[in-house]
């Protein structure tokens, strides 16, 4: 059986809220290790990659492996009856038709219970392959969201090159053309706002702002957004969770020109 | 026109 207790609801609320809007029907993969959910979306361009550690939870017990097949528009409707301060539990048996879960209230003895069904989910599973990326940029997560909001208004796609001189995320539109460039950068008092950039070589990739935008949804997470690149492969937008937990996103470049 | 990947021929089935 599965019982893992959340100190606070608020994360689970948030990761959810952050992906379902890209993908709809999910497996969470429940094992000792923790909780992973992966999915694509609908038209396969991008892909979620979430791993709840079992650290993340206290306690933390599953047995044996189980799926958990959840529509997260259910999730959703339901977590929306947690307060952000509750204590989550959630509790599967062996061989669930349902998954439970507890909220209970900290500073009052409200304790709320909800069953969600159970879907049968036939997922494709994709391999990630270890990849040693030639540029790896860590940046505020506001301020990525605001770059991704600011340049969508001009344009569908931008162009992301990372070079010694920074990293430059460029648009061109029908009403003109737009940039932001960031430079490294240390704050010491705010490390928050660093903008540290890893590079082995120079990079230069075109992705899909809507989708990117849709990733931000994750900013409330952490503060901190983790950008990987390498010519020709997806790009990695991690958003790095306490307990080696992560919620991340892997969109394919846009190819052709 | 740019044309838009997909995820599914970078990643291997597993």
């Amino acid at each position: 059986m599965l019982e893992a207790r959340l100190e606070q609801a608020n994360l689970l609320k948030k990761v959810v809220d952050a992906i379902k809007d890209l993908v709809q029907d999910c497996n969470f993969d429940c094992n000792d290790s923790g909780i992973a959910l992966q999915a694509m979306d609908n038209s396969h361009v991008a892909l979620v990659s979430m791993m709840l550690k079992s650290e993340s939870f206290s306690p933390f017990r599953c047995d044996r492996n189980i799926a958990l097949g959840i529509n997260l528009t259910s999730l959703t409707k339901v977590l929306r009856a947690a307060q952000n301060e509750d204590i989550l539990t959630l509790k599967a048996e062996d061989a669930p038709d349902v998954v439970n879960l507890v909220f209970e209230s900290a500073e009052s003895d409200r304790i709320s219970e909800y069953d969600i069904k159970l879907m049968d989910i036939d997922q494709e599973h994709l391999g990630i392959p270890e990849t040693e990326y030639a540029a790896t940029i860590s940046m505020p997560s506001a301020e990525f969201q605001r770059i991704c909001r600011d340049l969508m208004a001009l344009s569908e796609s931008v162009s992301i090159e990372c070079s010694k001189e920074g990293v430059k995320f460029a648009c061109q539109g029908d009403i003109g053309s737009g940039s932001v460039t960031l430079r490294s950068h240390t704050n010491v008092d705010k490390p928050e706002m660093n903008v540290e950039i890893d590079l082995t070589e120079p990079v230069s990739l075109t992705f899909s702002l809507k989708y990117l935008v849709g990733f931000c949804k994750a900013s409330s997470l952490s503060g901190q957004v983790k950008l990987c690149l390498s010519n020709e492969v997806p790009l990695l937008v991690e958003y790095a969770l306490a307990n080696n937990s992560y919620l991340r996103f892997y969109l394919a470049p846009k190819i052709g020109d | 026109p740019i044309g838009q990947g997909s995820i599914k021929s970078f990643f291997t089935h597993s």
